[in-house]
């Protein structure tokens, strides 16, 4: 059972994250015009800004996360912002969309100049969360976690974000069991998916290296 | 533009922009 406490703290952070999302503008220009592959990069690249955007306003609402130090604040969210966008592109993916829009996103990401070798990856993480069938509020504490990793570079004090860390993994413990009664791996398995962030995150650099070439 | 803005900047923007308010 979640206590109180942990009750609270996971409302807050679903409502943080079903708050902040990308503009729907933004959104609904992904799947309208037909663009060239430069365009087509540019709004990627657009949408990759709004994205951190929103996932800085997400952040913010953490409990206990602007009381960090500030430099340590950036250091986070530099260092995660590329796999919670990843989590969130995952969600997209994942969801069931209309007639057509899965086809058209797809399209668009592979016609927008980056090589297969990371294309493939990345689509197979967006499965691998699919095959999960995350609730909302997964998808919410997962994303929390990964921004509150104390082991990103150039973190100072690790301690203190090991603190905020710790209760969000422990409610989402306690939350995989209780919704996933049947399957005791689930929350291993969500947190193997942070592992598989971590490896596209890596990738990440020289992906934009590549796309930036060609 | 937005798109020749890098990854810190663009947080550290952000997380100014909190503070104004």
């Amino acid at each position: 059972v979640l206590s109180q406490d942990q009750q609270a703290l996971l409302n807050y952070i679903l409502e943080a994250y079903n708050k902040h999302r990308v503009p729907p503008d933004m959104a609904k220009k992904l799947l309208q015009e037909q663009f060239s592959t430069e365009e087509n990069f540019l709004l990627l690249t657009e949408m990759a800004t709004s994205h951190v955007q929103v996932l800085v306003e997400f952040t913010k609402n953490i409990p206990g996360f602007q009381s960090l130090d500030h430099e340590d604040q950036i250091a986070l969210l530099k260092g995660s912002a590329v796999e919670a966008m990843f989590l969130r592109s995952a969600q997209v993916f994942t969801r069931k969309q209309p007639q057509g829009h899965t086809e058209v996103l797809e399209e668009r990401i592979r016609k927008s100049g980056i090589s297969e070798e990371y294309i493939t990856p990345m689509f197979n993480f967006y499965k691998s969360i699919g095959e999960l069938q995350m609730l909302q509020e997964e998808h919410a504490l997962l994303t929390a976690i990964t921004i509150l990793s104390p082991d990103r570079p150039y973190v100072k004090d690790q301690q203190a974000v090991e603190r905020l860390q710790e209760p969000v993994l422990e409610v989402l413990r306690r939350f995989c069991k209780l919704q996933h009664p049947q399957e005791p791996q689930h929350f291993a398995r969500l947190l193997g998916r942070l592992t598989e962030l971590r490896t596209l995150n890596h990738h990440h650099a020289e992906m934009l290296e590549s796309w930036r070439t060609s | 533009p937005a798109s020749n803005l890098g990854l810190e900047d663009i947080i550290r923007k952000a997380l100014m922009g909190n503070m104004e308010e």
